[in-house]
C-alpha cells in the first residue's frame, strides 16, 4: 500500500474573488 | 459611475478541482466540494483583515474578446458598488446558501468534477473586501 504523500492545502480565501469596492467619498 | 472592472485568473485554479483540500481560518481542513456558506462566514469572522461581502449578480454577458469567457457584473456590498469581472464560463462562484455556481455548470462539472449549479442574475455570491477599508 502506498501512503498518501503531502497534499497541497489551499487557504479558504483563495476560493473567493476579492472584489474591493472603490470608495467614492 | 461606470463599473470598475476586474479580470480574474484566466485559467482555472487547481483548488477548484473536486477533492482539493481547503484550510479554514480555524485550521479545519475540508474538501472544496464540502464547503458550506457558514465555513466562509466563520473564517471571515476570525480573519483580522478580510470580511465577507455580498455580491449580487446583476448581469451576465458573453465576453466580446473570447467565446470561452463571460462578463459578470456584480453589485458589491452595502454601497452597491458596480464591479464587473471577466471569467472563464466554468469559473465557479460560491452563492450564499446554495454553493458553487458558474455560467456553464456542465463545463465546470466536466473539467473540475465540482458539483455546480447555474449562476443566474439575482444570485448573491460571497466575495471579500478588506475589513479596514473606509
Amino acid at each position: 500500500n502506498v501512503e498518501p504523500r503531502s497534499v497541497p492545502v489551499f487557504p479558504w480565501h483563495s476560493l473567493v474573488p476579492f472584489l474591493a469596492p472603490t470608495q467614492s467619498d | 459611475h461606470p463599473p470598475s472592472s476586474t479580470v480574474l485568473p484566466p485559467s482555472l485554479p487547481p483548488y477548484f478541482i473536486r477533492g482539493s483540500i481547503i484550510q479554514l481560518a480555524d485550521g479545519e481542513l475540508k474538501r472544496v466540494e464540502d464547503l458550506k456558506t457558514e465555513d466562509f462566514i466563520q473564517s471571515a469572522e476570525i480573519s483580522s483583515e478580510l470580511k465577507i461581502d455580498s455580491s449580487t449578480v446583476e448581469r451576465i454577458e458573453r465576453s466580446h474578446t473570447s467565446p470561452n469567457f463571460a462578463v459578470v457584473q456584480f453589485s458589491v456590498g452595502e454601497h452597491r458598488t458596480q464591479v464587473s469581472v471577466e471569467v472563464l464560463l466554468e469559473y465557479p462562484f460560491f452563492v450564499f446558501g446554495q454553493g458553487w455556481s458558474s455560467c456553464c455548470p456542465d463545463r465546470t462539472t466536466q473539467l473540475l468534477e465540482l458539483p455546480c449549479t447555474k449562476l443566474s442574475v439575482g444570485d448573491v455570491c460571497i466575495s471579500l473586501t478588506l475589513k479596514n477599508l473606509k
